[in-house]
């Protein structure tokens, strides 16, 4: 489902991000 | 010439270990140690709530993740709504996504 690759996708960019 | 070798000996091993450079012992250490049990936050700045969610979301091998409504079912002494909540902060944190639907979610570091 390409959604949930793309959500993943989005989530991981988000944590990245909220580490620092 | 003098006795001097065995006090020495005693001396030179007690320079390792000065009490004065352990300052830990009892120090911020115990606290944090004492406060994760008692307090509602843990290390890695979630709530207990948020930690047992997260945990159960990791260990949930299915694919397309694990529900909200199982989540309810599993943490039967947590009501749904402090699970959204913690949902909703993981999910904007980047820890978990939601998956088919807005009801499913996934961790990030499960896999």
């Amino acid at each position: 489902l390409d959604r949930i690759a793309r959500n993943k996708r989005a989530a991981l960019e988000r944590l990245t991000s909220a580490q620092t | 010439s003098k006795p001097q070798t065995m006090s020495g000996a005693g001396g030179g091993m007690s320079s390792n270990l000065t009490p004065m450079s352990r300052p830990g012992m009892g120090g911020i250490d115990t606290m944090r140690g004492g406060y994760a049990g008692a307090n509602d936050m843990v290390n890695n700045g979630l709530s207990a709530s948020q930690n047992q969610v997260l945990s159960l979301i990791k260990s949930c091998p299915d694919p397309q993740g694990i529900s909200t409504q199982e989540l309810k079912q599993r943490l039967s002494g947590m009501s749904l709504n402090v699970i959204k909540q913690a949902v909703e902060f993981l999910s904007n944190e980047g820890h978990i996504f939601s998956t088919i639907d807005e009801d499913h979610y996934k961790s990030t570091d499960s896999d």
